[in-house]
């Protein structure tokens, strides 16, 4: 039985660059995991969270981008496409449930859009740098528990194009997406080369029962000067089961005093 | 009177929004901001025990009681805050984003924000070049009370000004648009040192942006009338 809760994904991630990748997303998630073991491999190990630029650097493929002029040393997406910083990452996870579990795969953040296989299932990940993705897993997590994913994250749509004199937002081109805009350059900082394409920001897994709680939203309200207050908790659930669920819900409110004592 | 246990019934496949009673507090510690007092934080935790199947999930979320109240300042056309009724005098830092390769750590984060308490700022303004920032940032500003201006994504050199001028309708996806907002509010709306939304940085969203987000960020009429509101 899997235990109730979130397991962060953070360790032991693969990328590569798309153009290297002979496989499909299939095969990497079935039959041809990626290895770094052979040293001709496009596979390297992977900042995630993070940016394609930071795993170039992390694996010493690019100068450090903020030393002196250095990041006039790597190739702008303008000029390479963006497929050159179209990139795959890869990890495996063990997640075995029980009856009545279910698992969701969660992304608080990924520029810009993605295609997810997991275990040979494709999901196509919707655009936008500023949201959240989750995909319920649980029909399509291996048996034995053993999990393979893999990630190919594609740019901004429109990464834009530095003009020579630089300036502030390069041509504007990426104010057409949703996404940071800082990255075509400003008078304070240069064009990010990737335009912060990545995995950055938690992947993870999370665990539950029949049902499940959702972004709940905790608003105080005050009165007769502060000394009577009210919480108001309001907060989705889902019934992912195929029957009535009898449920009791509870909020608790806690202090933690010195030595981890609690007032309730 | 911190702890309150309801009974919910969901049909199969059901996805509801469900609503607390109330929970009643006498003078709890308040949350303010950098140099006005301590940052109280309270943990909420949220469980749900289904019948028959044990605890299904759980939830829990530090939380801390503060009123934020902004004002626009009819003769200067500044914006005044309040934050427990009290008037505070806003030292602000801009914010863009802790390092431009995204690599935000919770220490880089801790680090960065605690040297901006260390420098008696009391906000954060994140501006709406850079990122809606992340939890682990909102935080560290709950931690050091520093309150937080969050911009959307918009701004005056990319969407309507600038040199050329640009394009003031926006990204190509307004949908997209507000879609994000309103996942981005949802994550990030339950820290007490999230202070105030702004539509852009030196500009204004296109209007259809405009509306929905002032709509959608409306004080709820119940808690116009709770104190100083």
């Amino acid at each position: 039985m899997a235990e109730i809760g979130k397991t962060v994904l953070d360790k032991g991630w693969l990328a590569a660059r798309s153009t290297e990748v002979a496989l499909t997303g299939v095969q990497l998630t079935t039959s041809d995991p990626p290895s770094i073991a052979d040293p001709t491999s496009p596979w390297m190990e992977a900042a995630v969270p993070g940016t394609v630029l930071g795993t170039l650097l992390k694996n010493k493929l690019i100068p450090d981008p903020f030393y002196g002029l250095q990041n006039e040393a790597i190739l702008d997406i303008a000029d390479s496409g963006r497929e050159y910083y179209t990139f795959w990452f890869f990890t495996s996870f063990e997640c075995k449930l029980s009856n009545n579990q279910h698992a969701d795969l969660n992304f608080r953040a990924i520029n810009y859009s993605a295609e997810v296989y997991l275990n040979g299932h494709k999901e196509v990940l919707p655009k936008g740098m500023f949201r959240r993705h989750s995909i319920d897993i649980t029909d399509i997590l291996n048996p034995d528990g053993q999990n393979l994913l893999a990630v190919i994250v594609y740019p901004p749509d429109h990464p834009g194009r530095i003009p020579p004199a630089g300036g502030q937002g390069g041509d504007h081109e990426i104010a057409k997406d949703v996404a940071a805009q800082y990255v075509e350059g400003w008078d304070w900082m240069t064009p990010i080369r990737d335009r912060n394409t990545g995995i950055w920001d938690e992947v993870s897994i999370t665990v539950t029962g029949p049902v499940k709680i959702v972004d709940p939203h905790l608003v105080s309200s005050f009165f007769d000067d502060y000394k009577r207050v009210y919480l108001h908790t309001t907060t989705e659930l889902v019934n992912k089961s195929a029957w009535e669920a009898e449920c009791s819900l509870n909020i608790q409110v806690s202090t933690e005093l010195e030595g981890n004592m609690c007032l309730v | 009177e911190h702890l309150e246990t309801q009974k919910v019934s969901l049909s199969p496949g059901a996805h509801v929004q469900y609503t607390f009673p109330q929970l009643f507090f006498y003078k709890p510690s308040l949350w303010w901001p950098n140099g006005m007092g301590k940052q109280s934080l309270y943990n909420v935790e949220i469980t749900v025990d289904v019948k028959g199947y044990g605890e299904s999930d759980m939830w829990s979320h530090h939380f801390g009681f503060r009123k934020i109240v902004s004002t626009i300042d009819s003769s200067t056309g500044g914006r005044l805050f309040k934050v427990n009724g009290q008037p505070i005098f806003i030292r602000g830092g801009n914010w863009i984003l802790s390092d431009g390769l995204l690599r935000l750590s919770k220490e880089r984060y801790k680090t960065d924000i605690k040297f901006h308490a260390d420098m008696n700022f009391n906000m954060m303004r994140c501006w709406g070049g850079g990122l809606a920032e992340r939890p682990d940032f909102y935080y560290y500003c709950d931690l050091y009370g520093l309150l937080v201006w969050q911009e959307f994504w918009i701004t005056g050199d990319c969407d309507g000004r600038g040199d050329p001028v640009s394009n003031p309708d926006g990204p190509l996806d307004h949908e997209l648009f507000l879609f994000c907002a309103r996942d981005t509010v949802k994550l990030l709306r339950n820290h007490p040192s999230l202070a105030l939304w702004v539509g852009g940085n030196e500009q204004v969203p296109p209007s259809d942006i405009n509306e929905a987000l002032k709509n959608d960020l409306q004080l709820h009429p119940y808690f116009e009338n709770s104190n100083g509101g």
